[in-house]
């Protein structure tokens, strides 16, 4: 996280760590985890965890080690061999279903799912909160999660900014509508934040309450602008998910 | 040695018997036997009372004759001037002559033979009860048809004991009836019902003549009944003293008619049935009798259905009726049964939530079910209520015997992010 600030669990206590490689995902579900295709891309049995603001061994030890039963990447997801390489960045997102239900308390809560209202659709300006445990403007990994508050901005930013990966050309990556440009004064998600919510408030709520409608996916250089995964094109996509893998587990 | 016949003459007959004697014969004819005496000759003198000289004639002590003066002959044709007879087999003659005689008296001259005793005619007692058969030398006692001799050989009775009733209903009867019952009998009558029963007897007055107590109150001829710790009479009388109905407590009876020699009496007619014994009619609020009927006996079957959310439950199972029977000992089998309130038992706990412990969990009650706040909530707005159902479930009027569900509350973070601002 760029522009960000250290925080506590309890403020984004839908966090998941992604242990290995290091990435995010958001709880929407006891059994269910939302993250970027790309975090679990080639990686049927990620580690992950919720519960603790701290990465150390010995919190990490009470938090709460989740267990995975399947991974379901979205099936317009498009697998490379290169992922250095990568410029396409649709549809980056997946669900990870869980073994066991997660107990949730004042450290692990889900965030809720984008409705299909237009009042969910995310707009220009609308202020959102990321987090993570990602690169920093000082250090490649923290110890201790960071949050951050940016408004969501025009694709146009997001396509404007220069790349920073000398392999992939500027013009080669792939903009769509499921994507959402956010970011201001070089606040920012960054390598090791993938996967984690891009968090609104809930339209016409009295208390504070959040969806999630991104995804941290993709940026050309961290620090200015990131693409996030438009949630809310994917809602049918993961109710139906759930839907159709939810019921007794088989062996 | 008994003899047939004999001979008695008086001392030194028939001269002149000597003064101050005093001679005894001792007469005996085999048993079953009176003895005929006779004198054809009879002179000694006369004496008032015969104080002076006389002949005694004795039996068993009591002096039957005292003769003394002279007799004749009535009729010229018989020797005889004196004769008696005795219905007894054995005598005692006794002469007996004082100091003085200044006169010549001869004496007597007397025989004796034995002769039959009509022992049915001849005593005031009749020996037998019924029918006296004479001969030479005895008597037998015999029986009218039906009768038979008891084992003295004199009273005859009839056999009416034995008859064992146990039809539920039945009427009993004296023997030959409503012809004279029998003198000198003892009969016995037994009913039997199986249990369950209780006897009651119905005599009218009209159908009872048994021969009246005597002066003191006492029956000689007499009905009782004896059932079980409970006895009814003795009965005699002219007409039911009774009861028309004798209502027992037992289901046996033993009936006893006894009579003595005398009496010519019709006798008694009773009828009896066997009254199921009543079980007690139990009213709850918690069951349905079926059928319902005012009064309930011995064999009758009930089906006891117990209302909306009360069973019955025998060992683990569960039931909501029952059948009863009404036994013989005025008790309803399974008894021990009864409709209770349905229990619904310990409700189960769900996860992410809890249910408070409640009071009671049978039928009616209450229980909430709550979510771990502020983290969950409960996916049915009213789904936390549950009522305790006839059927043993908890149930909710949205999910019915459905668990509630605790859904975790999204988005809510426990602390705002603050951005720190420098």
């Amino acid at each position: 996280i760029f522009g960000g600030y250290s925080t506590k669990i309890q403020s984004f206590p839908w966090q998941v760590y992604f242990e290995s490689p290091r990435g995010g995902g958001a709880l929407i579900d006891e059994y269910w985890v939302l993250t970027a295709a790309h975090v679990v891309e080639g990686n049927s049995d990620p580690v992950m965890y919720v519960g603790s603001t701290l990465l150390k061994i010995e919190r990490l030890r009470n938090a709460q080690r989740l267990i995975t039963e399947r991974v379901i990447i979205h099936p317009s997801w498009k697998q490379e061999d290169d992922l250095n390489t990568r410029t396409n960045f649709d549809n980056d997102i997946a669900l990870v279903q869980l073994k066991d239900p997660v107990k949730m308390g004042p450290t692990v809560a889900p965030i809720c799912l984008p409705e299909t209202s237009s009042d969910y659709n995310p707009s220009e300006g609308d202020l959102g909160l990321i987090s993570g445990w990602g690169r920093t403007e000082n250090r490649t990994n923290v110890i201790q999660l960071r949050g951050a508050k940016l408004p969501i901005t025009s694709l146009e930013k997001c396509q404007q900014v220069k790349v920073e990966n000398p392999k992939a050309r500027s013009n080669d990556y792939v903009f769509t509508d499921n994507m959402i440009c956010a970011g201001e004064k070089g606040v920012d998600s960054c390598e090791g934040d993938s996967g984690g919510a891009f968090a609104l408030p809930v339209p016409n709520v009295k208390d504070p309450k959040f969806y999630v409608a991104g995804l941290v996916s993709w940026g050309k250089k961290c620090g200015t602008y990131g693409i996030y995964t438009k949630v809310k094109n994917y809602v049918d996509w993961i109710l139906k998910t759930m839907q159709e893998n939810s019921g007794p587990k088989k062996d | 040695e008994p003899t047939m016949y004999g001979e008695i003459l008086s001392p030194n007959y028939p001269q002149a018997y000597p003064n101050e004697v005093v001679k005894t014969w001792d007469i005996e004819v085999p048993e079953g036997f009176g003895i005929h005496l006779y004198f054809t000759h009879l002179d000694m003198e006369l004496s008032e009372n015969c104080a002076y000289d006389s002949v005694q004639i004795i039996s068993g002590g009591i002096e039957e004759e005292r003769l003394c003066g002279q007799r004749t002959s009535k009729s010229p044709n018989s020797p005889t001037v004196e004769e008696f007879q005795f219905p007894y087999n054995r005598l005692q003659v006794v002469f007996t002559s004082d100091f003085s005689n200044e006169e010549r008296f001869t004496g007597f001259a007397a025989y004796y033979s034995a002769v039959d005793v009509n022992e049915c005619t001849d005593f005031t007692d009749v020996p037998c009860s019924h029918f006296c058969n004479n001969f030479i030398g005895g008597y037998f006692c015999s029986c009218p048809p039906e009768y038979f001799l008891h084992d003295d050989m004199r009273t005859c009775g009839v056999n009416c004991s034995g008859d064992v009733f146990t039809a539920l209903i039945g009427e009993i009867a004296s023997p030959n009836y409503p012809n004279p019952y029998p003198e000198n009998s003892r009969c016995e009558y037994q009913i039997r019902l199986q249990e369950g029963f209780r006897l009651v007897l119905t005599i009218r007055r009209e159908d009872f003549d048994v021969e009246p107590a005597d002066s003191e109150g006492n029956c000689h001829d007499s009905l009782t009944f004896a059932a079980k710790n409970q006895q009814f009479g003795p009965y005699c009388g002219n007409g039911f003293p009774g009861p028309l109905t004798i209502k027992t407590q037992s289901n046996t009876l033993d009936i006893v008619f006894q009579t003595d020699l005398t009496g010519q009496n019709k006798g008694w007619k009773l009828r009896y049935h066997g009254d199921p014994i009543p079980c007690p009619k139990e009213i709850s609020a918690n069951s349905i009798w079926e059928p319902e009927k005012a009064k309930y006996v011995f064999k009758d079957v009930v089906k006891i259905t117990c209302v909306d959310g009360f069973e019955v439950v025998e060992g683990n199972v569960g039931s909501t009726s029952f059948y009863s029977t009404c036994q013989s000992n005025g008790q309803w089998s399974n008894s021990r049964l009864e409709c209770q309130p349905v229990d619904c038992g310990v409700p189960e706990p769900i996860e992410n939530g809890k249910v408070e412990d409640p009071e009671d969990t049978v039928f009616g009650s209450v229980i909430h079910y709550t979510c771990e706040e502020p983290y969950y909530y409960m996916e049915q707005e009213e789904g936390g209520e549950y009522h305790c159902a006839a059927n043993g479930s908890w149930v909710n009027d949205q999910l019915g015997v459905e668990l509630p569900k605790c859904i975790p509350v999204c988005g809510v973070p426990t602390e705002p992010f603050k951005v720190q601002q420098r």
